[in-house]
């Protein structure tokens, strides 16, 4: 179980980025 | 997930996990910077809303990753309709986060299918951390399935009768492979490929057992709900932020503990 934890280290986009898309693609 | 496999990181970056008193009982999605969208029955009405942590950027639940981020819950938004119709009619709920969701390359939103979202030749996948066997095996890893969706009257047919499965929801499962939602799932996506776009058009919700080839999952349908979201999305006012003084008290707090951590790191 994750851990009550408020970190965010994640890199920052536009916040209005365009849904539905994602930076991997399947084959 | 029963007959998927373990998905890879920033391969589905709305997906979310509903922690309930510590512990995942739900799936979600990211649909904005605020809103979550799952399953009205993962947020009873006789549950603490205090009591919910939301967690995005998540693969192995036993792990905090580098793209994870907690939320607390601000507000749930239940359909009007939820057990109105059926036993688990209307099962389908947005919840507004405290603060707002940093997106990045393993944090993204999904789109939500339109009312008029046209459901023929598409291929939909559902991910989750719900049980992978009936016997109750939990996976770490997010897991994924790829399952064709069923038309409403052969779902209906299948369990027996119109009402068991309403115009509000959408059947889905590969019922001659046994790849399937299960327990723990619920509030987690059903999504297309539309030209690489991906549109949420289903919220996983009931079904009977998860390994009865006969009885596919059934997910709330996202298309017959979403000017409702639309509407609750764009009409409810953000979360009130802390007060300068108040997030001072709360970076002091929150310093001890990483304070702590530092000094034992050394150690």
């Amino acid at each position: 179980v994750a851990h009550r934890r408020p970190l965010s280290e994640a890199r920052a986009l536009n916040p209005h980025v365009a849904c539905g898309h994602r930076y991997i693609q399947g084959k | 997930i029963v007959g998927g496999m373990d998905a890879l990181e920033g391969k589905w970056p709305w997906q979310v996990s509903v922690h309930y008193r510590g512990f995942h009982i739900c799936g979600g999605t990211i649909i904005d910077e605020y809103w979550i969208l799952s399953a009205a029955h993962c947020f009873d009405r006789d549950k603490n809303i205090e009591a919910f942590d939301i967690y995005v950027g998540l693969v192995d639940l036993r792990f905090v990753g580098n793209h994870t981020q907690w939320f607390e819950v601000n507000k749930v938004i239940l359909h009007p309709t939820y057990e109105v119709y059926h036993p688990v009619g209307g099962d389908i709920a947005l919840v507004q986060l405290k603060s707002r969701i940093v997106f990045s390359d393993s944090v993204l939103p999904v789109c939500i299918a339109p009312p008029d979202v046209n459901l023929h030749n598409v291929t939909c996948w559902s991910t989750g951390w719900g049980l992978i066997s009936p016997q109750g095996r939990v996976p770490e890893k997010l897991q994924e399935v790829r399952v064709p969706l069923i038309s409403l009257p052969l779902c209906q047919l299948l369990y027996g009768h119109p009402s068991h499965v309403m115009s509000d929801m959408l059947c889905a499962g590969d019922i001659w492979n046994v790849r399937t939602v299960c327990e723990g799932d619920s509030g987690g996506p059903l999504v297309c490929d539309f030209n690489h776009t991906w549109l949420q058009v289903g919220v996983v919700s009931w079904g009977r057992g998860c390994t009865y080839p006969m009885y596919p999952a059934v997910y709330a349908r996202v298309s017959y709900f979403s000017k409702w979201i639309q509407y609750y999305r764009e009409h409810t006012p953000l979360p009130s932020q802390p007060l300068p003084a108040l997030s001072l008290m709360v970076g002091a707090t929150v310093s001890v503990p990483v304070t702590m951590l530092a000094v034992l790191s050394m150690l």
